[in-house]
């Protein structure tokens, strides 16, 4: 999906 | 040993039929907060955070924190089996990989209960910090699903902007372009009606109308949605649930390729 940033690239692992 | 009994059951319906598009296996997670789930779709670009409080329950037994993997479909399927007056209770009880949801008529005239398969799920849990936005938009939910499901019929993305003229939703695709602008209106007879735009700073992003459509499936559960802004951060749009919690899906923006 172009220029569709993943949603984990924001968060951080818990 | 887990005893969750919801007066309201229809709230648990909309919930499974606002999140199950979107969100095909997930992990119900039991604490003494209430029961919650996180989980992302499954290309990764959407998340969702669902809190049911444990306040929100008549009865609520959780004797230690327990993770339950469950296929939204199927748990759909059962949900759609209970009337949308029925009290639903879940039951659950130690080491066991089913689950049961028993369904009372008001008049307690007739009892079912319903057995699921849980499943092993293997998902991450993501952190999400407290943020601030540069702007928060509260509108009547129905507006949104209305505006969202519009634009699709233009374009495949949405520009959302804030500006201290209003906020503004924009597409364009092959057969042209629209534009549909909200200005704050607070003067309506009832609250619910109003929209309401808080601003610290203009802000334009991009998402896709798709992901946009599948969060509006939520609009049962709330007459109004809090869609959060923030040019560093995905959008949040919220749906709160009376008196119990919310569901709220986080969205990255698309960026220019």
């Amino acid at each position: 999906d172009g220029g569709q940033i993943p949603i984990h690239a924001f968060f951080v692992k818990s | 040993m887990l005893e969750l009994r919801l007066v309201q059951g229809s709230l648990l319906k909309k919930v499974l039929e606002a999140i199950k598009d979107l969100v095909t296996d997930a992990n119900f997670d039991c604490s003494a907060t209430g029961f919650s789930l996180q989980a992302m779709d499954s290309s990764h670009v959407a998340l969702v955070a669902l809190l049911l409080r444990s306040e929100g329950f008549e009865h609520y037994r959780c004797d230690r924190n327990i993770s339950m993997g469950m296929n939204l479909n199927n748990m759909s399927k059962m949900l759609k089996c209970a009337g949308n007056d029925d009290i639903i209770t879940i039951k659950g009880d130690d080491g066991s990989d089913t689950i049961t949801f028993m369904f009372e008529s008001p008049t307690q005239d007739k009892i079912a209960d319903f057995e699921m398969k849980l499943m092993d799920i293997d998902s991450e849990h993501l952190g999400i910090p407290e943020a601030e936005y540069h702007a928060i938009v509260r509108m009547p939910s129905a507006e949104f699903s209305r505006i969202c499901k519009d634009l699709s019929s233009i374009g495949d993305t949405v520009v959302i902007s804030v500006t201290k003229e209003g906020v503004k939703f924009s597409t364009r695709g092959d057969i042209g372009a629209a534009n549909i602008v909200l200005r704050q209106n607070t003067t309506v007879d009832k609250p619910e009606e109003a929209t309401i735009i808080e601003m610290n700073e203009p802000v334009s992003l991009t998402f896709a109308l798709r992901y946009m459509n599948s969060f509006t499936k939520a609009t049962p559960l709330s007459s109004m949605v809090t869609i959060s802004l923030s040019s560093e951060l995905p959008v949040v749009v919220e749906y709160k649930i009376a008196e119990m919690g919310y569901v709220r899906f986080y969205l990255a923006p698309k960026i220019e390729e």
